[in-house]
């Protein structure tokens, strides 16, 4: 059998949140190290990768590797169930076709059990390879939020561009052009304000903001955000969860034609 | 402004 109970139970409310728009089924791949997930977006144009470690839990079992096959739109609404100090554990026979989810209130007073059906999903697993990135940039995950909420309204594509001083963020619409620059920025009293750029060659490409945006949602996971570049390859934007593991979309670069 | 890219074109399946 599989059970993992999380003590910090916002986090997978917050993950939820964060993949329900972008995929809708996929499996939770539970084993001895932890659970994980990969998935394409319908059109394959994003990838999400999910990491939540054992050793992020509370308590964890898994006998035997199971492929949780889950639509995301439904665990969603179980988990909005739970509230936001819960403990939430995670349940689910070898051989069953449903998972349960268990909600304890802080102070032990409520327990809930929800059980979901589950559902078979083939899944197709992308090898994903380690990568020298061009650029890899690490700044507060709400300016990136901003930044890409903002541009959204006057573009639909952004040209991400790193250099040894910054990272710029630019688009144009019909109504103008806009162009925001982010420089390195290592001075600032707390840690999670610094914006650091690690760069080996500068680096330029277009992105389509609708799916930058979609990522944002993770913001609630980590105070900073990775965005990691090389030519011609998806950009990776990567949301550590503290103790546990990170959640990662890759998107897939506009062409030149 | 270029076409869009797929993901699959970038990871082979495994």
């Amino acid at each position: 059998m599989f059970e993992g109970r999380l003590l910090q139970g916002s986090l997978l409310k917050k993950v939820l949140e964060a993949i329900k728009d972008l995929v809708t089924d996929t499996n939770f791949d539970c084993s001895e190290t932890g659970i994980a997930l990969q998935a394409m977006d319908s059109s394959h144009v994003a990838l999400v990768s999910l990491l939540l470690k054992d050793t992020g839990f509370d308590h964890f079992r898994c006998d035997r590797n199971l492929a949780l096959g889950i639509n995301l739109q439904n665990m969603s609404k179980m988990l909005k169930c739970a509230g936001n100090d819960d403990i939430i554990t995670l349940k689910a026979e070898d051989e069953g076709d449903t998972i349960t989810f268990m909600f304890e209130s802080p102070n032990q007073d409520k327990i809930s059990d929800f059980e979901m059906k589950l559902m078979d999903i083939d899944s197709e697993h992308l090898g994903i390879p380690d990568t020298d990135y061009q650029a890899i940039v690490t700044m507060p995950s709400a300016e990136f939020q901003r930044i890409v909420r903002d541009l959204s309204s006057i573009g639909d594509t952004a040209v991400i561009g790193v250099t040894k001083e910054g990272i710029s963020f630019s688009t144009g619409g019909d109504i103008g052009k806009a162009n925001i620059v982010c420089r390195q920025n290592t001075n600032v009293d707390k840690e999670e304000d610094q914006t650091t750029v690690e760069i080996h060659e500068p680096v330029s490409l277009t992105f389509a903001l609708r799916y930058l945006n979609s990522f944002t949602k993770a913001t609630a996971l980590s105070p900073q955000v990775t965005l990691s570049l090389s030519k011609e390859l998806p950009i990776v934007v990567e949301y550590k969860i503290e103790k546990m593991g990170f959640l990662r979309f890759y998107l897939a670069p506009k062409i030149e034609e | 402004k270029g076409a869009q890219g797929n993901i699959m074109s970038f990871f082979k399946k495994k």
